[in-house]
């Protein structure tokens, strides 16, 4: 489906319209030509941001901005430090509170209007919720954010994360677990139609930077269809219609999982296409429910040598027989509780049945925490996406560093999550060679595997 | 890494709505109070008079709320530090 960049014939007059190199990447700023989110397809096709609202959850917004002033949503910005219903950005003099206003324009910045740029989904509005201009975050500010509003804010978007010195093992606390928590369940219950893309996109040229972009859509009257996408689905597409594209690392090879689909531990499944994304999303159908089994559990401890391996294994029925049996995995939890003399220096890898080998941990220099460990911490993987969890799982504990190092490992407890019935047996197939066509010929095949099986089984034990 | 205390509490009641965790704000000083939407009879107290971010515990004031019978929980909230990318 490749096309010439100046085949779409997108025409700007946003002076920095041509900069946008994860829009439409001309090799701008030495980048590579066609590495972008293909958002320009989307558009043709008629699919902008009208209709969604996305909470910036940063340091505020400029809603004087002339690029923004029009897509500003006032009643849904808050700060929950100050109390204050107005969140401007308190501006430094060396601007450092424009960060906010930065990532609203990348999503939602006015087309065609002279001015800046263009967001990714233009016609959106912004709520701005300011709570990055303070010298500490707490548990409830993060909390109180995200779960503001979320009868009007569709997309909740942060760019910014734990102090990334490589020896934080930080994330969300207890209350923004529970308020993120409570807002998919909310929305899974109502069917409300909530998600959230992050594109982590980075380039080498000269203006090399990292972006978060949030890509979302939900009923786009815009477009003159409506979607009836849950969260899960939002996932189905991503891998689906994510694209290898150009991106490429020595170290980390492009792979294949269990069921075919390609995958790399730096890119994931590659790069957002928003094109495919929307043509897919436009006849797509509600995958069937989703189900947890816990696969099992190691928990008597074990040494982790100083060379070589701790390999251990667990092999597991994925609750065959049960009501919350696993068929088509989409996430595998290994929550793992290990405490060594030096975590940084502990390496992690997991294998499925089929054969995916991801790495859960790998080795971060500069953590010397020999106190702490990992607690019950869920490290997850989303490689093994479509395979068939039953059979032996292997985990891989070792040190990687030339100075010996002790440990041991408390507990590994395998959670599985996914389908009892192939996810896109009734997704109506229109590129025979997309991931699509491929994972439902793999399901068919499959399917009438197991039913041969079944008969046989049932003929013979007549007989 | 150092812990750093703020002025913000997590309360939870053990019954009630907003007029009483308003009353209980007001009765122990804090500036205001939010009800929390995920947590049943969870609210954000915060309190003006508390320096935004010290050293130690305001144990005064977690020891008063916990006192009263009608509060279950009080947690004076950490700081911690976030990155923007």
């Amino acid at each position: 489906g490749y096309r010439e960049i100046n085949e779409i014939d997108i025409n700007m007059n946003d002076p920095l319209f041509t900069k946008q190199w994860y829009l439409i990447n001309t090799g701008q700023a030495d980048g590579t030509p066609g590495l972008d989110l293909n958002v320009a397809e989307a558009w043709e096709l008629g699919y902008t941001g009208k209709g969604v609202t996305i909470g910036i959850m940063d340091d505020g917004i400029d809603y004087l901005h002339p690029d923004l002033a029009s897509n500003y949503n006032a009643k849904a910005s808050y700060d929950f430090s100050s109390n204050d219903p107005y969140p401007y950005p308190r501006y430094t003099d060396d601007w450092f509170n424009s960060h906010g206003t930065r990532c609203a324009g990348e999503v939602s910045a006015a087309a065609n209007n002279n001015i800046c740029g263009v967001g990714v989904a233009y016609n959106s509005k912004v709520a701005g919720i300011r709570m990055l201009d303070q010298p500490f975050m707490t548990d409830i500010i993060e909390a109180s954010s995200i779960s503001h509003m979320p009868q009007v804010i569709d997309i909740y978007s942060a760019s910014w994360g734990p102090t990334d010195n490589g020896k934080t093992v930080d994330g969300p606390r207890e209350l923004t677990l529970q308020a993120m928590a409570d807002g998919v369940n909310k929305v899974m219950f109502l069917l409300n139609k909530l998600g959230k893309m992050t594109v982590l996109l980075t380039h080498t040229g000269d203006g090399a930077q990292i972006l978060f972009t949030a890509l979302y859509m939900e009923d786009f009257s815009e477009a003159g269809f409506i979607l009836d996408l849950t969260w899960r689905d939002m996932q189905h597409l991503t891998v689906l219609t994510s694209k290898r594209n150009q991106l490429h690392d020595e170290v980390h090879q492009w792979r294949r999982n269990g069921v075919g689909l390609e995958f790399n531990h730096l890119f994931g499944y590659g790069v957002l296409d928003a094109g495919a994304m929307v043509k897919m999303a436009k006849d797509w159908k509600t995958v069937p429910e989703r189900f947890h089994c816990v696969g099992g559990s190691i928990q008597e401890p074990e040494k982790i040598p100083s060379s070589g391996k701790l390999v251990l294994t667990l092999t597991t029925d994925a609750c065959e027989g049960k009501e919350n049996f696993v068929r088509y995995l989409e996430h595998v939890q290994a929550v793992i509780t290990v405490n060594s003399t030096r975590r940084g220096d502990l390496n992690i890898n997991m294998t499925s049945p089929m054969g995916t080998k991801s790495i859960l941990l790998s080795r971060r220099p500069r953590d010397d925490d020999s106190k702490v460990g990992f607690d019950k911490w869920p490290f997850m993987t989303t490689h093994t996406w479509g395979e068939d969890p039953r059979g032996t799982w292997v985990l891989e504990v070792g040190f990687v560093d030339s100075m010996p190092q002790r440990g041991v490992l408390k507990e590994w407890t395998l959670m599985l999550h996914g389908t009892q019935s192939a996810p896109y047996i009734d997704q109506i197939v229109r590129d025979y060679q997309s991931k699509l066509a491929m994972s439902k010929k793999e399901e068919l095949e499959e399917e009438l595997d197991e039913a041969v099986e079944r008969s046989l089984k049932s003929i013979l034990s007549k007989n | 890494e150092i812990a750093v205390y703020t002025n913000h509490f997590l309360v939870e009641l053990h019954r009630g709505g907003e007029p009483e965790a308003k009353q209980l704000a007001a009765e122990y000083g804090f500036s205001g109070v939010r009800k929390l939407p995920f947590i049943d009879a969870g609210y954000h107290f915060y309190h003006n008079g508390i320096s935004r971010a010290r050293r130690r515990r305001s144990l005064q004031h977690k020891l008063h709320l916990e006192k009263d019978p009608r509060i279950k929980k009080a947690v004076q909230q950490e700081g911690f530090g976030r990155k923007k990318r």
